[in-house]
């Protein structure tokens, strides 16, 4: 079937907003080899929060809760 | 519950608060109001205690911003993040800052209710972090109970009263837990079918097991039906209409999806029950027959939904029709030509056909335990 290119960059931008607000992203105190490396690790982390399936990938379960209205305060220690 | 990271806490139990703006969403007396009660969730299970200020520097400050607002923790317009607390400390620790450009309000389930979001978000103003536990208050994602009816839940109590003590008092409050489906004690308020999916009711929340999947799904009743009460006493499809109808005390609700139909709740009396019946144990309608079962203590009635009238000759002693079930139900399904009547961990099938108990099971096997 045909990926709806725009859907899919929403997303993406949504994953990145999404752990670089909550999961320290873009200020991790370790030391990952590349960025795809970083969001799998951060993506486990806050699918293990939650309670979802660990799959270090943004699939619709990950997605949803990542929509839903929250606090802004992060889930992990600063 | 989650300690906030170093474990931070005041020095003191007498804090202080002040509210430096108000929303133009609400009634100012009303904002006064949420945040008094908001405080009071965690005055009232700790030996914390909480004094206005009007002026001044106080522990706690609260105001409401749109977007960037100085503390490099910008809101992000409507949705998405509704508000952000700092963890107890001297200048902006303690305070709590409120997105502005969501919809506040007092009550209903439109908008955010800015009591519950406030509770949270002071949480995190008494040294709190975000709770694992999804029936918790200090879980991160927004989700409306009713105010009137709030409990602060037993895991966030656990967590104030580990950083701040118990009250002292020789009772203690305790709150609602969330329930565990693999848990061998679990039982059920009420199940019912709905387009080939199955609910199960507990307190606040309900399971919703789908037939071609293995996990078992938790959620807030309210969080389909803000409207309705939690500790749901029974519930069925009604096959003819497409509908759940659902039952707590002496008043009923009707479903139709994600929508409660207008006009109620409605009295169970109006189905024509005696007045002497105060809540219904259980119930499950025949999809063939139409005829609804509604269990009451000893006793059970039957309903044609056909021609909308309770049958001549009920009520009959459960007894006496369905020997080896038990009385004061939890809750009853039909599957397979089988009936399953639930009570407590227990789960009796019975075969309509012989008359009897055909098998035992525990009742968290229905939620692939």
């Amino acid at each position: 079937a045909p990926v709806d290119q725009g859907n899919k960059d929403e997303d993406l931008n949504l994953v990145k907003n999404y752990l670089s607000q909550f999961y320290n992203y873009e200020n991790v105190g370790q030391l990952y080899i590349n960025e795809t490396v970083a969001t799998t690790e951060k993506l486990k982390e806050m699918q293990r929060f939650f309670g979802l399936e660990v799959t270090g990938k943004p699939d619709l379960e990950t997605l949803a809760v990542m929509k839903k209205a929250r606090c802004g305060v992060p889930d992990t220690g600063d | 519950f989650v300690l906030t990271d170093g474990n931070p806490k005041w020095e003191t139990t007498t804090l202080t608060y002040r509210i430096v703006n108000y929303t133009p969403d609400m009634h100012p007396s009303d904002v006064d109001r949420a945040i008094q009660k908001a405080l009071e969730v965690w005055s009232n299970v700790s030996p914390l205690t909480f004094t206005r200020l009007y002026d001044g520097l106080a522990d706690i400050m609260i105001s409401f911003h749109s977007g960037e607002h100085g503390d490099n923790s910008p809101f992000d317009g409507h949705d998405g993040i509704l508000a952000h607390a700092f963890q107890p400390g001297r200048n902006i620790g303690g305070d709590a800052h409120f997105d502005e450009d969501e919809q506040w309000t007092k009550q209903g389930s439109r908008g955010r209710n800015l009591f519950l979001v406030a509770a949270h978000e002071f949480g995190h103003s008494l040294g709190l972090s975000h709770s694992t536990d999804p029936g918790a208050l200090m879980y991160p994602t927004y989700s409306y109970t009713e105010p009137n009816l709030f409990r602060l839940p037993q895991d966030d109590i656990d967590g104030i009263q580990t950083v701040y003590g118990k009250l002292d008092s020789p009772v203690q409050p305790t709150g609602p837990t969330t329930p565990k489906a693999c848990d061998p004690r679990t039982t059920f308020d009420a199940i019912a079918t709905f387009r080939g999916e199955m609910m199960f009711f507990k307190g606040r929340h309900f399971w919703r097991r789908h037939p071609q999947l293995v996990d078992v799904e938790l959620f807030f009743i309210s969080l389909f039906w803000p409207n309705l009460p939690s500790s749901i006493d029974a519930g069925y499809e009604n096959f003819q209409k497409d509908t759940v109808v659902l039952f707590k005390g002496k008043q009923y609700w009707v479903l139709d999806g994600y929508d409660v139909l207008s006009g109620y709740p409605r009295s169970i009396y109006e189905l024509g029950f005696p007045k002497n019946v105060k809540k219904i144990d259980a119930a499950f309608s025949d999809q063939q027959t139409g005829k609804t079962y509604l269990f009451s203590g000893f006793k059970y009635w039957r309903y044609d939904e056909i021609t909308q009238s309770m049958e001549q000759g009920y009520p009959r002693k459960i007894l006496k029709d369905f020997q080896g079930v038990g009385r004061d139900l939890d809750a009853v399904l039909q599957q397979d030509g089988y009936i399953h009547f639930f009570k407590g961990t227990q789960v009796f099938k019975y075969d309509p056909n012989s008359k009897r108990v055909v098998s035992v099971q525990q009742s968290n096997s229905w939620l692939n335990c």
